[in-house]
Formats: C-alpha cells, sequence, structure tokens
C-alpha cells in the first residue's frame, strides 16, 4: 500500500485567479475581438501546466501579444480596473529578443502570481508582453496613476527581481497619457 | 488579512513537479 504525501494531493493555491490571453491581429476583425482568452488558473500547478504547454514568447509572430491579468480584467486600457492606472515599460532591443525576453517575461508572471509586491500586489493588475519588429516591450500594468508609493515599489521590486542595471532606467507611463500620443512615447510619470 | 505569498525559487521548483 502506497502512502501518498499530502503535498502531492493538494495543489498550492494562489491569492488570485489569473486569466492568460493571447492577441494576433486579424484584418477582419476588431481589436477587442482579437484578444482571446487561452485559460485561467489559480494554482501553481495550473500556472506551470500552461507555461510548459505554450510557445515561449520569443516565437510568437510578430505583431502577438500575450496577457496575464487577474481574472475579470481585460488586457485594455478600456477596463475599469485599468482606465485610472498605468504601467511600467521594459523596452528591449532586437538583440533581446533572443537572450532576455522569455526570462524576463516568465520573471513577471513569477512576481505577479507570489504576490511578491508585498502590500502593493492588489495594485497590479496584470502584465503584458508585445512582440514587435522594432523591439519588443513588457509592461505590468497598475490600477492606479496617482498611487505614487506603490507604483514606486512595483517599479524597485521589478527592476530588481528583472536584474536591469542600475545606470538603466524604466518609466512608468498612465494610460491616459499613451492613448494619447500613439506612435511616439508617452511621458513618463515616475522612472525608476 | 492574509496574503499567499510565494517565492520565486519555490515557484520554480515546482516546475516540473508531476
Amino acid at each position: 500500500q502506497k502512502t501518498v504525501a499530502p503535498d502531492m494531493l493538494i495543489k498550492h493555491p494562489l491569492q488570485n485567479t489569473w486569466t492568460l490571453w493571447f492577441f494576433k491581429i486579424e484584418s477582419n476583425r476588431s481589436w477587442e475581438d482579437c484578444q482571446v482568452e487561452i485559460a485561467s488558473f489559480n494554482t501553481v500547478e495550473d500556472f506551470w501546466a500552461l507555461y510548459n504547454h505554450i510557445e515561449p514568447a520569443s516565437r510568437l509572430k510578430v505583431g502577438c501579444d500575450y496577457s496575464m491579468f487577474k481574472q475579470g480584467i481585460k488586457p485594455m486600457w478600456e477596463d475599469e480596473h485599468n482606465c485610472r492606472g498605468g504601467r511600467w515599460l521594459i523596452n528591449l532591443n532586437k538583440q533581446q529578443r533572443s537572450t532576455e525576453l522569455d526570462n524576463f517575461w516568465m520573471e513577471v508572471l513569477l512576481l505577479m502570481i507570489g504576490e511578491s509586491f508585498e502590500e502593493h500586489s492588489d495594485e497590479v493588475c496584470g502584465a503584458v508582453v508585445n512582440v514587435r519588429g522594432k523591439g519588443d516591450k513588457i509592461g505590468v500594468w497598475t490600477a492606479d496613476a496617482k498611487k505614487n508609493d506603490s507604483i514606486l515599489k512595483i517599479g524597485q521590486v521589478l527592476k530588481v527581481r528583472l536584474n536591469i542595471p542600475r545606470q538603466v532606467s524604466i518609466g512608468f507611463q498612465a494610460h491616459t497619457d499613451t492613448m494619447l500620443k500613439s506612435g511616439s512615447t508617452a511621458k513618463n510619470r515616475f522612472t525608476v | 488579512g492574509t496574503r499567499i505569498i510565494y517565492e520565486r525559487t519555490f515557484l520554480l521548483q515546482m516546475r516540473n513537479s508531476p
């Protein structure tokens, strides 16, 4: 008779349920309709089952996105949870697709599911990775662009976890500013 | 209230567990 350790019987629950989304532009569909929910999960095991199953970001076709947001939050500015918020933006150069992109994206996912932003984790809505010819981007989206302390703490934790060199700064942009500046860069409300 | 927090090393250890 085999005894199974309790660890093997019970999955490890996450603080939040998360939804993974995939975006691929299609000419006859609206932008919003091109965002597709892949799956939701609320345990560590189910996170890995999903992550291990899907293409890494670096292998996606140019123009595609992955997003991972708390369940009930759509990966778009217009969602009521996002519209007053903004994002920490990591811009990658073309070389970094093969060296950093997958690592960075995975680390961001682990930060989120692990609630690594301490009490500021509630401000986190989700994250997006954009695979683009001119350079890939990763954004960590937060709910309220006026919560200075939370935004700065989230940015600091993010920068340390991604091992971004001290002299390289990353910026936080409010979505309302980004909306107004299509094609060029929105101003940074904060940098770390 | 309480919050469920997972450290990075623990999450990575779980990656290939059955």
